[in-house]
């Protein structure tokens, strides 16, 4: 899980943006 | 499935992909041929314009992406490295995009949320490559969200390696551009894409299979009706995916590469993350 970390982000935050 | 509901999906898709994508495929091509008028784009054709460009580019960065200083790259041989550092930030914003994307395919969030991660992990960069297709042409391609066109010729003559990073693309989208699909059929083969049962470490195919094939017969049942001329593109579109996957091993493989010869360059966290342990 870790190694996918941003990926999760994006992935549950809806559409709130996760900062890249 | 009835065709009904092949063409509820359909529809859609294309809406989540108006959503999510903000340059689609009509406008560039309208900006390509011509026809924006006073908004034409700024043409990067040598370091001249190159440098010129980067400004407006800069000026054009996302609020929450950090400026890369100008002083840490100088000199010509940094110019590449800082041009690179601008296709990473946009990269990174269309990785985003194509996960809202992902997330808007019918029974996608259903699936397990390692599937998720597995899907976009491998999808994504072959769905950014096939979205790189209606922004070309034979002579350039079109970037920051079309404002600025940068010709093949000026691409090819940046120094090795990162001449060799676009050649390959535009091979492929000239030639993937002949197949002429529009928007609402491109909506569909990205999601095609992304729901690929053969991604490796999947844990659970058998719903990943079936989503793709309802999509895939949306797919088959939108190309029938949208180019009734053409006479297997379903299979012709099909066979591009063998293409795809290729290009982003070599594309991945050169990416590997810069990290191993240009110290200066740092990775950004979230394709490093995609790269990672692939292929």
């Amino acid at each position: 899980k870790e190694k996918h970390k941003i990926l999760h982000q994006l992935l549950q935050n809806s559409t709130s943006p996760v900062d890249l | 499935p009835e065709a009904a509901d092949l063409r509820a999906l359909s529809r859609h898709l294309y809406e989540a992909y108006l959503k999510y994508f903000p340059l689609t495929k009509a406008k560039a091509r309208a900006i390509l041929s011509g026809k924006t008028g006073d908004n034409a784009p700024f043409v990067i054709h040598d370091m001249k314009s190159l440098m010129e460009g980067e400004q407006f580019i800069n000026c054009k960065q996302l609020p929450n992406q950090e400026h890369q200083p100008q002083t840490s790259h100088s000199g010509m041989d940094a110019v590449e490295l800082r041009f690179f550092q601008s296709c990473q930030s946009r990269s990174a914003e269309a990785v985003r995009e194509v996960t809202e994307f992902a997330k808007s395919i019918p029974g996608f969030i259903d699936l397990d949320l390692n599937d998720q991660v597995t899907l976009l992990k491998y999808g994504v960069i072959e769905v950014l490559i096939i979205m790189m297709a209606p922004l070309m042409n034979k002579d350039g391609t079109l970037i920051s969200y079309g404002q600025i066109f940068m010709t093949r010729e000026f691409l090819k003559s940046l120094r090795k390696p990162f001449c060799q990073m676009m050649e390959p693309k535009f091979e492929f989208s000239v030639k993937f551009n002949v197949l002429e699909l529009d928007d609402s059929d491109m909506a569909l083969f990205l999601a095609v894409i992304i729901l690929s049962g053969d991604r490796p470490g999947l844990m659970n195919v058998k719903p990943i299979e079936q989503l793709q094939e309802t999509v895939l017969h949306s797919l088959e049942l939108q190309l029938k009706l949208n180019h009734p001329d053409s006479l297997q593109l379903f299979a012709k579109l099909l066979q591009k995916m063998t293409d795809l996957r290729q290009i982003v091993t070599d594309h991945v493989h050169l990416i590997q590469l810069l990290k191993k010869t240009e110290i200066d360059m740092c990775l950004h966290p979230l394709l490093q993350e995609i790269m990672k342990d692939l292929y």
